[in-house]
């Protein structure tokens, strides 16, 4: 049949890349024949020739015997793709054409394998076939493609490197664990691998931290599935550990990736990830020496990085959507009746199911909260710069008064509380105006009397605790912004943590409060 | 609850995920994506080659390891042997430990012998006698205690040892 | 909930995950510094 053709030239190639190097004459004569003979000038012909020749290479290492040598075929496969990629001059699409279809091919075997093989599925080979593209591109991109001889080939080639990487990452999009839960382990090692990871957080302008992002959302969204109150299967708490040292890996390289797309991380990460969030959110950029958190002479104040603007990737105005008009209206002249629109927007028709600590549900959008505080605390900088320290620090500022009036208002539910005071707590980052502002926040929230009744005043207090404790109870890291914010409520003479009922009620967070 | 995995919620102590990730080396910071193994410390058992470039100055070096065909190559026993005889220690513990199950790891072998090295059977390293002290044999006659000096092919270096050596160990 | 049929794939997934061998730079091809040889069974076999 014309796939046993194909299996045969196939099989010819993989002897022929045993026995010559990379770049032997033998290797180029072999491409221009399988063009010149029609085996893959027409593209149905590419496609049943990658097909085949995939198949094969699959099949051959099932049949392997595992000690030996078992992903010859594969890397002969990759080698192939990688050469007629560059050698190839074809008329009927691009360079970039060929790689879509050449993985399109790699996606059909890939599904319909996983399909059919179901729990027998097995996902090494097509872990090696991807690994292999990026080792092999690093070996060809070296030092701008030096190897490609061809002046203009070349020079298309150091314009595609950015979407090479670009077209990967959405490949690994489309077989991510919730789609291909057959392949999750090896994805995972996919997508933190060490020819992919460091290079999509380094490509250049930033270019590759959308794609980047998405997958890490990806990873996030399939471990929250799995997250239930009562059991975590014993794979998922496999994946959230490498989920974790690939994090701790993302902040020692490239903090500043961390610290610029925290909102969309939070977005998804589910609440009960404690120790995750703090190592997300606890990042500091590279080059900053941060005082010591708990001296208790330290004043924000005189902190010089406290009064510059955190970077942020993606602006969360882009999710205000309807409500951004009220909310910077209301930024601009604070009224009851835009409070009210922006209130009822909090709230969501169908209740979401999300375990939090001490709830299953959400009746409220967390990411349109999370969006509105962050969008203030953006604003609040800009005004910081534009006027002075004290228009955003002060109680009767817009900035404060909304946030105040968020949770103050009759219509707020204790769970939109928690929400609101949750999200404020979450900017607590490293020094920087958004820390420093919202730690003014939570300080004067805490101390104020303009809560509409004494008993408001201890739920609020209550609240605030309740979410700094839930952040400094799991083990480190702990962010430096919350550190500060404890020892700002244990100097504080308006504060006197023991005296407060709720806390005498539950003698292990009194006696943990003695400690402090 | 009881069942949860309290280490997705409360964490666990990260000393041991970093340390096995190679951090905090010395203060510095260093990159560890670039050769980052996999994401489980149980899976990564062995170093992946990282990202490098070899330029073009490199790989034309002729003459290596004195052969006269570039890359070089050993495939010619009677030539070969005149060769390994003329190399320095280290070269030949590089042929012998780089070049497993080859005409060459056996060559090398042969020679580090003529020049008193001896190979341990369960330590795989090389040793040979501190010409300063001579070792005293035991009372059986099976073994001997004294100075070597051993080539130890991790840090690549050699290190002067005290050591009970039993002949039936070495060859 | 976890289905049954997702769970046996993720375990089957756990099981074949790709190690750090399976992640390092193919070769196909390297010309043999030397030709293979027989050598003794104590002498280590990884470069």
């Amino acid at each position: 049949t014309q796939t046993e053709k194909y299996y045969l030239v196939f099989t010819e190639w993989v002897k022929l890349v045993q026995k010559v190097d990379d770049n032997d004459p033998m290797i180029l004569a072999f491409i221009k024949q399988l063009i010149d003979k029609g085996v893959i000038s027409s593209t149905d012909g590419l496609i049943e020739f990658l097909r085949a020749s995939l198949e094969l290479s699959v099949f051959s290492f099932k049949e392997s015997d595992p000690t030996g040598e078992v992903f010859t075929s594969i890397d002969a496969i990759i080698k192939l793709i990688i050469k007629l990629f560059i050698m190839g001059e074809y008329k009927e699409y691009s360079r970039k054409q060929f790689l879509n279809l050449a993985l399109s091919v790699v996606m059909m075997v890939f599904s319909d394998d996983h399909e059919k093989e179901e729990n027998t599925f097995n996902e090494r080979p097509y872990f090696r076939l991807f690994s292999n593209l990026l080792c092999e591109w690093q070996i060809l991109s070296g030092h701008q493609f030096i190897k490609v001889k061809n002046v203009d080939t070349r020079k298309e080639l150091i314009e595609f490197e950015e979407e090479f990487y670009n077209i990967i990452a959405k490949f690994l999009h489309t077989i991510q664990p919730i789609a291909f839960p057959g392949f999750s382990f090896a994805w995972i090692t996919l997508i933190s691998h060490r020819m992919f990871l460091p290079i999509m957080l380094r490509l250049e302008n930033k270019s590759g931290w959308k794609s980047l992002t998405n997958l890490l959302i990806d990873l996030i969204k399939f471990m929250e599935q799995y997250t239930d109150k009562n059991s975590i299967p014993d794979a998922i708490s496999v994946v959230y550990k490498g989920a974790l040292r690939v994090f701790l890996g993302i902040s020692n390289d490239v903090p500043e990736y961390l610290i610029e797309n925290h909102y969309e991380l939070m977005n998804y990460l589910p609440p009960t990830y404690l120790q995750l969030k703090n190592v997300i959110l606890g990042a500091i950029p590279k080059k900053m020496m941060i005082p010591n958190p708990y001296d208790p002479d330290l004043s924000m104040e005189n902190i010089e990085s406290c009064q510059q603007q955190p970077n942020i990737f993606y602006n969360p105005v882009n999710d205000l959507k309807t409500l951004k008009k009220p909310v910077d209206n209301y930024l601009r002249i604070p009224s009851n009746s835009l409070l009210r629109i922006i209130i009822a927007s909090l709230f969501k028709d169908v209740y979401e199911r999300k375990n939090g600590i001490g709830y299953e549900h959400l009746m409220v959008d967390s990411k349109l909260i999370r969006a509105i505080i962050l969008h203030v605390g953006i604003e609040v900088g800009i005004e910081n710069e534009r006027t002075s320290s004290s228009a955003v620090f002060n109680t009767k500022s817009s900035y404060y008064s909304l946030l105040f009036n968020l949770i103050n208002n009759d219509t707020t539910t204790i769970e939109l509380k928690y929400q609101i005071i949750h999200t404020i707590i979450e900017q607590l980052r490293y020094p920087n105006i958004q820390t420093y502002w919202f730690n003014f926040v939570i300080i004067n929230l805490f101390v104020s009397d303009e809560w509409s009744d004494g008993n408001k005043k201890q739920e609020i207090q209550e609240l605030i605790l309740r979410n700094i404790l839930e952040r400094i109870i799991v083990n480190k890291p702990h962010c430096w912004g919350i550190i500060v914010l404890v020892m700002s409520l244990l100097k504080s003479s308006e504060v006197d943590l023991l005296s407060y009922s709720f806390i005498k009620e539950i003698p292990e967070v009194e006696n943990m409060f003695q400690q402090m | 609850s009881s069942t949860i995995d309290h280490s997705l919620t409360i964490g666990a102590d990260l000393s041991s995920m970093l340390h096995s990730l190679g951090l905090p080396r010395d203060n510095k910071r260093h990159r560890i994506l670039d050769t980052f193994q996999s994401p489980w410390a149980e899976t990564s058992r062995s170093e992946v080659q990282p990202r490098f470039f070899i330029p073009s100055s490199f790989s034309n070096i002729s003459n290596v390891l004195q052969c006269n065909t570039t890359p070089p190559t050993f495939n010619n026993i009677e030539l070969d042997q005149q060769r390994v005889a003329l190399f320095q220690d280290e070269t030949l513990f590089y042929l012998f430990y780089k070049h497993p199950g080859t005409v060459i790891q056996e060559l090398t072998y042969l020679e580090l012998r003529k020049r008193n090295w001896r190979f341990h059977k369960i330590l795989k390293t090389w040793l040979t006698k501190d010409p300063m002290m001579e070792p005293i044999v035991a009372a059986d006659g099976f073994s001997e205690r004294g100075s070597y000096v051993f080539f130890d092919p991790q840090r690549w270096e050699k290190c002067q040892r005290e050591f009970i050596l039993f002949y039936n160990a070495i060859m | 909930e976890l289905s049954s049929r997702v769970a046996l794939q993720l375990e089957s997934s756990l099981l074949n995950c790709p190690d750090s061998l399976d992640a390092d730079t193919p070769f196909l091809f390297q010309k043999p510094l030397s030709l293979n040889h027989p050598t003794s069974i104590f002498f280590p076999s990884e470069p």
